[in-house]
C-alpha cells in the first residue's frame, strides 16, 4: 500500500461546471429543507420567512444575487462614448418598447450611461392624473389586487404572504399612537371649507385648524382654550417662519429646494384639504381598519423598458419609512408565481402613513437588475449596499426606520399630492 | 421591480383594473 501510495501518478482533470452547480443546489436545497423543518418563528417570536418553492427557486437562492446586482449597476454606470449613445439607446428602446417621444430630455447624447437613461424623466403632461381617489403609482402591469384577508396578502392565486412580514411589526417600544381628535359622527369624504371639526369639544373650521383662516372667517372657536397647546402656535409660527432645522433633522426637500415657506405651507394645506380633517390630524393610526373599512392591496410590476420613476397614487402623508435589506430575486411574473414570500424576501422600502380613508402604505420592492430604490424626500436612504466584512448582515425581517415628523409640522409627516414624483428605481 | 400598495378604504372600494392589465402613472386604479 505504501509503495502504491508513493508511486501511483496523480492525474488531474477539470470537473464539468454543472457538477459544481448541482452540488451547490443540492447543498442549498438540503440547508433549506433542514431549515424549513425548524419552527417558523425565531427567538423574538418574529415570523421568519424561508425560501420555498420549486427547484428553479433554489438555484436562484444559491446565486450571489446582490453582488451580481452591484456589478450590473457598476457596468451600467460606465460612461458611454457620445457617438454610441443615440444608437445604443435606440436599440434598447426598440428591444424593450420604450417611447422616446415622451422624454423630458430628447437629446439621447445627454444621457452619459444606460443607468442615467434608465432613470429618465418624462416631459410635463406625459402622464395626466385621473380624477380618482387612487391612481397608478407607476407604469407597468397590474400583477394582482384584492382585499387583505386576515393578515395575509395574496401574491398570486394560491400564494400568500404575511402583511406583518411585509411592513414590519410595530416594535414593543413603538411610538404610542399620537393623540386622536374627536370627530363629527359621520364618514369624512373630501372636506369642504365650511366643514367643522369638533376637537376636544371645540368647533374649528378647517381653515382655523390649518391656520389659513383670514380674520373675516366667520367661524371662531367657541372657547379661547387652544386646540391643543402646540397646534395653533405651531401654525402661526409655521406660517411666519418655518421652524429652523435642528442639526441632523431631515431637511424638508421642498424647503431645501429654495421653495419659499409660504408655498410649502400652501402645498401642505392642499394635501390637508384632500386628506380631510380626520386624516389630516389623526396620526399613527396603524393598519387596523375602522368599522366599515377594509384593507386592500395591489401590485404593479415594472418591466425593464418601463419608465422607472414612481409617483404618489393619492394625496397622503408619509409618516415613516422602513428599509428592509433582503435578497434581490427577480420579481418577474414567472418568479412571482413560483417563489413564495417573494415580496417579503426581497430588499424593499415600506413607506407608511395615512390618506383620507385611514392607513396607507406604499412599498417599492427591488429586484436583481434594479436593486436601488430612491426616495426624493429621504436623502439618507441607501439601498443595495455591500455588507462590510465583519458587519453582521441585518437579520431577515428586521428593518431600519426613519420618521418624517419634521417634514411638516402641520401634518407630522411628508405630505404628497396625488401624482407627485416620489422617487424611482435605479439599475444595480 | 415592483410597487405594492396596501391601504385602508371603505369596504365598498372597487378596483377599476384587471390582473395582467397594463397601467401608466396617473391612470385610475379604483375608487369608492
Amino acid at each position: 500500500v505504501a509503495d502504491a501510495w508513493r508511486t501511483t501518478p496523480t492525474k488531474w482533470y477539470p470537473l464539468p461546471w454543472f457538477v459544481g452547480a448541482c452540488l451547490l443546489v443540492f447543498l442549498q436545497y438540503r440547508r433549506n429543507a433542514r431549515a424549513s423543518k425548524d419552527v417558523e418563528v425565531d427567538e423574538d417570536g418574529e415570523h421568519v420567512v424561508r425560501l420555498r418553492g420549486p427547484w428553479q427557486v433554489h438555484i436562484l437562492g444559491a446565486l450571489p444575487l446582490r453582488n451580481m446586482s452591484r456589478i450590473w449597476g457598476y457596468l451600467n454606470s460606465l460612461e458611454l462614448p457620445v457617438w454610441f449613445r443615440p444608437i445604443g439607446f435606440r436599440l434598447y428602446a426598440w428591444a424593450f418598447g420604450c417611447d422616446l417621444s415622451e422624454l423630458a430630455e430628447p437629446d439621447l447624447r445627454s444621457y452619459p450611461s444606460l443607468g442615467a437613461f434608465f432613470y429618465r424623466a418624462l416631459k410635463p403632461g406625459a402622464r395626466p392624473i385621473a380624477d380618482a381617489p387612487l391612481v397608478s403609482p407607476a407604469d407597468g402591469t397590474v400583477l394582482h389586487f384584492g382585499m387583505v384577508q386576515g393578515s395575509r396578502v395574496e401574491q398570486v392565486k394560491g400564494l400568500t404572504y404575511s402583511l406583518d412580514a411585509l411592513l414590519g411589526v410595530e416594535r414593543p417600544d413603538g411610538r404610542a399612537s399620537t393623540s386622536r381628535v374627536a370627530f363629527p359622527e359621520r364618514e369624512l369624504g373630501a372636506v369642504s371649507d365650511e366643514e367643522f371639526a369638533n376637537v376636544n369639544g371645540i368647533e374649528y373650521s378647517l381653515d382655523q385648524l390649518l391656520g389659513t383662516s383670514s380674520p373675516s372667517t366667520p367661524s371662531t372657536p367657541t372657547e379661547t382654550t387652544p386646540l391643543r397647546n402646540d397646534f395653533p402656535a405651531d401654525l402661526e409660527a409655521y406660517q411666519r417662519h418655518p421652524p429652523p432645522k435642528r442639526a441632523g433633522e431631515r431637511v424638508d426637500a421642498s424647503v431645501a429646494s429654495g421653495q419659499p415657506a409660504s408655498e410649502t405651507v400652501a402645498e401642505h394645506v392642499t394635501v390637508a384639504r384632500e386628506l380631510g380633517v380626520r386624516a389630516a390630524l389623526d396620526r399613527g393610526h396603524g393598519l387596523r381598519p375602522r368599522p366599515g373599512n377594509a384593507l386592500f392591496f395591489t401590485v404593479v410590476y415594472l418591466a425593464p423598458g418601463d419608465y422607472h420613476r414612481f409617483h404618489s397614487p393619492a394625496a397622503w402623508v408619509v409618516e415613516k419609512r422602513r428599509h428592509f435589506t433582503g435578497e434581490l430575486f427577480s420579481v418577474s411574473p414567472y418568479i412571482a408565481r413560483r417563489l413564495e414570500n417573494l415580496f417579503v424576501l426581497n430588499e424593499r422600502v415600506a413607506l407608511l402613513g395615512r390618506w383620507r380613508y385611514g392607513a396607507f402604505s406604499m412599498i417599492p420592492v427591488g429586484a436583481t437588475n434594479v436593486g436601488s430604490i430612491k426616495i426624493n424626500f429621504d436623502k439618507e436612504l441607501r439601498t443595495n449596499v455591500r455588507v462590510r466584512r465583519g458587519e453582521g448582515r441585518q437579520r431577515p425581517g428586521t428593518y431600519e426606520e426613519a420618521v418624517y415628523d419634521g417634514a411638516s409640522q402641520l401634518l407630522h409627516g411628508q405630505p404628497l399630492r396625488q401624482g407627485q414624483e416620489m422617487g424611482g428605481f435605479c439599475l444595480g | 421591480s415592483t410597487v405594492v400598495l396596501v391601504f385602508e378604504a371603505p369596504a365598498s372600494f372597487e378596483f377599476a383594473v384587471r390582473a395582467g392589465e397594463k397601467v401608466r402613472v396617473g391612470e385610475r386604479l379604483g375608487g369608492v
